[in-house]
């Protein structure tokens, strides 16, 4: 019964679509059988694992709004075990359209319980805001997978975020917990990151990974290659620490 | 007669807190008149200025909803030429609240009128996504300043903002123009801004400002001071290029 995992964070760019698509390739590459969504009109999850998007008939948009099955929309990658729901900006309008839908916050939660026997995890990238998409996001997750920025706004966005989590837990999903907080674009060199790590620690305890992901330029030129940094620079420090993320998340599960 | 420049890009993390934080100061510290309008519900640049968000009452949702008139929920800052109309988390229902109403993409354009009297310029900070709340920002808007960070997904997203902005001018606004682009977060050593900064200036020509606005961890330190850059750290790469923006945009106020 495959899992599902939001990846979420309303504060911009603090690497969510970096992480959703890393942990994503990892997961695979470790022979878990995984399916990557993107819920981001911008896409970015989407070209950051090389999917062209030459079949705007086929992604997130259609299967929301049922003018086709998920099944039909999922597309292969260049991993054997990785598949991907494709976003493109038709999906700017979703959210106005499904205001009027019935049960409008569980329309992605609906829609993706047909696929969770074919995968052992399903990871839903979401866009950088609270709006009625991550708001099914959220619904329909097991887990949500802070990534968390040591940059002082993110922390301040971190407690508008946890507010959130509580209240779809109370309205609309009991069952949410938080998979974990990632630290993210850490620069040891600097005060302000040095602070927030422990901060966060402190304040977090076992929930925050002892992963953590440094700043790392690869991990910014992957994307414009297609490329999951594991194809693009395995050696590198970004690829090395998202693959310790997966080892991390893997014992986590077997921990249970 | 006030100018108004909506800050906006729907990529998260760009840098349009920073910068309309830092130009609003800047612009204050050369004595022109100006009001800094926080339309994010994370409300960063409210506490990127320091103000202390104790009155719950005066905030840009009340002005929004028509429960107080602009010129209550202006609040004075640290610089006699600054002003701010705050936000805070009772922004995130506005966007379903503002789609009931009659012209609902004009209603910060009609609140708004009744100040362009009293400032030199008004700089609207919007969050990162493409929503009624941000296309309230660009009806409103004479001009939109675009800031632009030196990586593979801000290029991405970069036509979808410039799509947005078209059929705004088309649809909403026919005098929105591009106020300008700046490159933010600009790191000189990789190769990859280099490429992305090559390709910027040869495309939008001069519509890129020269001005650019380097890493500098100084900036990210100064919102948890509650303090523009010019006051935190003045002698700063982050503050110098800031005052060096506001030097290039005042003159092409100039030039007309
Ligand atoms: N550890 C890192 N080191 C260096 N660059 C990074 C790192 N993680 C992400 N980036 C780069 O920083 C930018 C922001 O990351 P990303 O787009 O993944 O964040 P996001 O949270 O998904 O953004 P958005 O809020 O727009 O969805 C991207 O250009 C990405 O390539
Ligand atoms: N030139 C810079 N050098 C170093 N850090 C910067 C710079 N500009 C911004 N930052 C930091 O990077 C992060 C992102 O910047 P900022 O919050 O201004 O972007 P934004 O586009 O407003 O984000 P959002 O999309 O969430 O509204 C912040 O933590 C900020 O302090
Ligand atoms: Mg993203
Ligand atoms: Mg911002």
């Amino acid at each position: 019964m495959g899992k599902i995992i939001s990846i979420a964070n309303q504060k911009g760019g603090v690497g969510k679509t970096t992480t959703a698509v890393n942990l994503a390739a990892s997961l695979a590459i470790a022979e878990r059988r995984t399916l990557l969504v993107d819920l981001d009109p911008q896409g970015n999850a989407t070209s950051g694992v090389g999917y062209a998007g030459d079949d705007a008939q086929r992604t997130i948009y259609q299967a929301l709004l049922g003018l086709a099955t998920p099944a039909e929309v999922l597309q292969q990658t260049e991993f054997s075990y990785l598949d991907i729901i494709p976003a493109d900006p038709d999906l700017i309008g979703a959210e106005m359209e499904l205001l009027h839908y019935e049960r409008r916050e569980f329309i992605l939660a609906d829609r993706l319980s047909s696929l969770r026997e074919r995968y052992d995890y399903i990871l839903i990238d979401c866009s950088p805001s609270l709006g009625l998409l991550t708001i099914n996001a959220l619904a329909a997750a097991d887990t949500i997978l802070i990534p968390l920025q040591s940059e002082y706004y993110a922390m301040e966005g971190l407690g508008q975020l946890l507010f959130t989590v509580r209240r779809v837990q109370e309205t609309l999903n009991p069952g949410l917990e938080i998979e974990g907080i990632l630290l993210t674009m850490m620069d040891q060199r600097t005060t302000l990151a040095r602070q927030v790590e422990k901060e966060v620690r402190e304040h977090f305890g076992p929930l925050v990974y002892q992963a953590v992901i440094p700043r790392n330029v690869r991990l910014s030129e992957s994307p414009s290659h297609g490329k999951p940094i594991a194809l693009y620079d395995v050696s590198s420090t970004g690829a090395q620490a998202y693959f310790q993320l997966a080892d991390e998340f893997m014992r986590r599960q077997a921990a249970g």
